[in-house]
């Protein structure tokens, strides 16, 4: 495993922490999107199923459970706790998350390595990846102003997807063979997915203001 | 191209 790649899980993972501690502090949820939480379940579930058939190394497994614990404790804070889930915008956080997953599920079954169960799955989580950061952004995008923990998680979560572009261009150079198409593309749009919201984030961050997106 | 890289990314 190389230094970008390193640096990326961490960043996922940093990400995931400052949401968990911003609901957990706050008491609040406000601004984050239930429909981008539960499209990570979704992303996590079908691309984890591996955990059952191979093992890959210690981190590899630990890091995939961590990711699946968190998605699911986000979502009950947001859904089951009694004074979170009354800070949720159900009224703004109305996307609808069928027009991400049939597209992306259609997509899978046409392109990917293999027709088998376990394949395709993986590679529609692939692409429902690169799509499930979407209801979060419409939603910050309705609610304008952006506090700084949701600012800051999905400034981490858009730095997270760069780091891990890098770390391909390295493995290109440094494995003899290796190639993803699947993964590198879907990456690659699911990084240009972030690009708007940086722009307004890094804008901010010089003026040294709180972070507002334009109508 | 057939890709053949490990899935040991998260």
């Amino acid at each position: 495993m190389n230094i970008f790649r390193l640096a990326g899980d961490m960043t996922h993972l940093l990400s995931i922490i400052v949401l968990l501690l911003k609901i957990q502090a706050t008491k609040s949820c406000a601004g984050v999107s239930l429909k981008t939480q539960e499209l990570y379940a979704v992303v996590f579930v079908t691309r984890y199923l591996d955990l059952f058939y191979s093992f890959i190394s210690l981190y590899n497994t630990v890091m995939k459970i961590i990711f699946l614990l968190t998605a699911f404790t986000i979502i009950w804070y947001m859904r089951k706790h009694k004074v979170v889930c009354q800070t949720y915008d159900k009224e703004q956080d109305t996307f609808r998350v069928l027009f991400l997953i049939v597209p992306c599920f259609v997509l899978a079954l046409l392109v990917n390595h293999e027709m088998s169960v376990t394949e395709v799955l993986w590679t529609f989580s692939i692409y429902l990846e690169a799509v499930a950061i979407l209801p979060q952004l419409v939603l910050l995008q309705r609610t304008k102003n952006v506090d700084n923990l949701t600012g800051n998680y999905i400034f981490m979560l858009g730095s997270y997807r760069a780091l891990y572009l890098v770390n391909w261009v390295y493995r290109y150079f440094t494995e003899l063979g290796y190639r993803q198409w699947i993964v590198w593309v879907s990456g690659t749009v699911q990084t240009c997915v972030y690009l708007d919201f940086f722009y307004y984030y890094v804008q901010a961050w010089r003026n040294n203001e709180r972070m507002k997106l334009p109508g | 191209a057939q890709d053949d890289a490990p899935k040991d990314e998260l």
